[in-house]
């Protein structure tokens, strides 16, 4: 009796092998194997005195406490039970080989030397979360919730939600601290959609990062204990984003989809020591925060290609319509872009457009101006005229005339575009009261 | 203004009155140039008086706008920048009066009205203006029977032909060795009692443009043998007008 040394494989001969084995032999052989591995043992060859019933010579062979069968003979004989290439497969890892072979092998005063057998095992891996390869009962993998097989052995793993217990083989809820980081997901009650385990303090977090908006779907069923006077007295599912509470949840009605307005949310899931209720299920995306859609100030703004829907990370920029400045207080601005933030607010508020004003017209030394159009004042397109004082000066202008009008760059101009004034210059030889000579 | 008449307010309103070396007259172009006589400023016969022109621009009164030299005075002077005398003048030279024409720049522009208003010049190709006959028109305050004037008075005089001018002066028996040049006309008659006379040198002979209906300068009281013996010379702006419009355009 010898044991065969734990190895992944080997070879098994029978006592001589090749030469024809001796009489009144017991040789017995103990194949142990790796645990997570079963043994599969094969015969190269097989050359055994044949007998009805392997009377006489023969290889036992037993695994997980059952016979796997008594063999003799050879190839082709009519009595016995050659094995053929049949494979023996254990369920756990370790195969008894047992050889007896009787005080002769003659056949009719012929000794015919038969030569025994050569059989080869191996080690195959036990898949131990297949629950057919169990050897007993008790020994069958008792994952509570997911097996993983490897080569050699397994592992157990939960659900979502639950945490492997130091058994490495049970689950127990553990919703604690859930947190989720991806763009979106799912998030339900433990056991969801079978009834949610009592004495429940579980907090599932959602962090995505700044400028993201978090969506909350709730799917069918949502059922969570409630009470028809009071307001969840129970189990209550808080719904809190940024530290702020937005909601608190129990009863049929699902309360549809929320729209968070923040890229932090916690879910808070209460349970009483009580209760049959089936839970929820929570499908949340995300997308980028929004801001208030831009609207103008004055008429006489405009927002250059208005978008339906501003996002983070999106721009306006704003300008006005000719003849108008743009204004932040008491400051004008040469130009204006608002960009949409993180937390859903633009970094500048709207400015607004004021009509420009080019100030007082400059005054005309020895002469004076008048507005022409109404109301009389130094906004765009104003117009004045530039008079002299008659008869003692005349006026002299520039080919663009008398006439100034308000431009939209703030600064008087004549037709010609030009802000040089005209000039009274003296008009001579006109006496208001000339010399008239009556007498002849 | 010998047998002239009192003039009303509005009739002369380029006529300014001078005090530098006594009273004289001048005229007002364009609204800060006074047009007057160079001896005025640089009277003949002075002697070693070596004041400057600056010092001279700086003591130099000009009054404007109005007809009564009280009233003159009252509304103030009009201080004067600078002095602009004409090179051909020679102050050393008492009897030739050539180049008898100056300018003052006024320190401030002053404001035009019915009593202060400019005189034109001639336009450069009109002589006819000085044609035997034409009649002007000289306003002053100058002397009037031997008394100063304290108003504004006016006589109309008609311009006389080159050749009469040479004539009469070569008929004075003074033996004043008087020199008739071109840049010089003269006005006024042999026996009538019109004349111009001291206190007016300095203001302009005026005629009226019946074209333009503007009263033009086109001479300087400037010089004679007497007041009201014979005619009355006069610088004859016309031969000046590069001159004038060279200092008013540059200053």
């Amino acid at each position: 009796s010898s044991p065969v040394p734990r190895k992944l494989f080997g070879e098994i001969r029978s006592p001589g092998y090749p030469k024809p084995y001796p009489n009144n032999n017991i040789s017995i052989w103990n194949i142990h194997v790796p645990k997570g591995y079963v043994v599969k043992l094969t015969f190269k060859y097989f050359d055994l005195e044949p007998s009805e019933s392997c009377f006489y010579d023969y290889v036992k062979i037993k695994a997980d406490k059952k016979n796997l069968g008594r063999y003799c003979g050879q190839l082709g004989s009519t009595t016995g039970n050659h094995p053929g290439r049949k494979e023996f497969v254990s369920k756990g890892n370790r195969m008894h080989l047992a050889f007896h072979s009787d005080f002769s092998n003659e056949d009719n005063g012929t000794v015919i030397p038969y030569r025994g057998f050569l059989a080869y095992y191996q080690a195959v891996d036990l898949d131990e979360c297949d629950p057919n390869n169990a050897v007993e009962e008790e020994e069958r993998p008792q994952c509570q919730h997911f097996c993983h097989n490897y080569v050699g052995g397994y592992f157990c793993s939960c659900r979502t939600g639950y945490q492997l217990q130091s058994d490495h083989h049970s689950c127990k809820v553990e919703c604690s601290s859930e947190l989720f980081t991806e763009a979106s997901g799912y998030l339900s009650s433990p056991e969801y959609p079978q009834p949610y385990p009592e004495d429940l303090r579980c907090n599932y977090s959602i962090r995505l990062p700044k400028g993201l908006s978090i969506i909350l779907k709730f799917l069918e069923p949502f059922e969570i204990d409630d009470h028809q006077q009071v307001h969840c007295p129970y189990d209550q599912l808080k719904i809190q984003a940024r530290g702020r509470q937005i909601g608190e949840f129990c009863g049929t009605e699902s309360p549809g989809s929320i729209e968070t307005n923040s890229n932090e949310v916690d879910i808070l899931f209460l349970t009483d020591e009580s209760g049959f209720s089936r839970g929820w299920k929570i499908h949340y995306t995300s997308e980028k925060i929004r801001c208030p859609q831009p609207v103008p100030r004055d008429q006489f703004t405009i927002i250059r290609d208005l978008q339906p829907v501003y996002q983070f990370q999106d721009y306006f920029v704003v300008s006005c319509k000719t003849g108008y400045n743009l204004m932040e207080g008491n400051r004008k601005l040469l130009s204006f872009t608002a960009v949409c933030q993180a937390d859903g607010t633009w970094h500048q508020s709207m400015p607004r457009c004021e009509i420009v004003n080019c100030g007082s017209p400059t005054d005309l030394t020895n002469g004076a101006f008048i507005y022409v159009n109404e109301p009389a004042n130094n906004s765009y397109q104003s117009v004045i005229t530039y008079q002299c004082n008659k008869p003692y000066y005349d006026i002299v202008t520039g080919t663009g005339g008398d006439s100034f009008t308000c431009s939209s760059e703030g600064t008087w101009v004549d037709q010609d575009g030009q802000v040089r004034i005209p000039t009274c210059l003296p008009v001579c030889g006109k006496p208001v009261s000339p010399i008239t000579e009556v007498q002849r | 203004i010998l047998g002239g008449k009192p003039a009303k307010a509005g009739n002369f309103p380029w006529q300014a009155l001078t005090a530098i070396h006594g009273r004289g007259g001048g005229a007002l172009l364009g609204d800060r140039w006074i047009l007057t006589a160079a001896h005025t400023i640089l009277p003949k016969g002075a002697g070693g008086n070596n004041v400057s022109l600056e010092q001279l621009a700086e003591e130099a009164n000009v009054f404007l706008g109005h007809t009564k030299v009280e009233e003159l005075h009252k509304m103030g002077n009009h201080p004067v920048r600078r002095i602009f005398i004409h090179p051909d003048y020679d102050p050393k030279d008492d009897y030739n009066f050539n180049g008898d024409i100056a300018l003052l720049e006024l320190k401030h522009p002053v404001t035009l009205g019915p009593g202060v208003l400019p005189i034109c010049l001639p336009d450069t190709t009109n002589t006819t203006f000085y044609m035997d006959g034409h009649v002007g028109y000289v306003s002053g305050f100058g002397v009037e029977k031997n008394f100063i004037s304290n108003k504004l008075k006016y006589v109309s005089l008609p311009a006389v032909a080159r050749e009469k001018c040479q004539s009469w002066l070569d008929s004075k028996k003074r033996g004043l060795p008087m020199i008739f040049s071109e840049n010089m006309f003269c006005a006024g008659f042999l026996t009538v009692k019109r004349d111009t006379c001291q206190g007016d040198s300095g203001s302009v002979f005026t005629v009226l443009d019946t074209g333009s209906g503007r009263w033009v300068a086109t001479g300087i009281v400037s010089w004679g043998i007497g007041c009201a013996e014979g005619y009355g010379f006069y610088t004859k702006i016309l031969n000046y007008l590069d001159w004038i419009k060279g200092i008013v355009r540059e200053e």
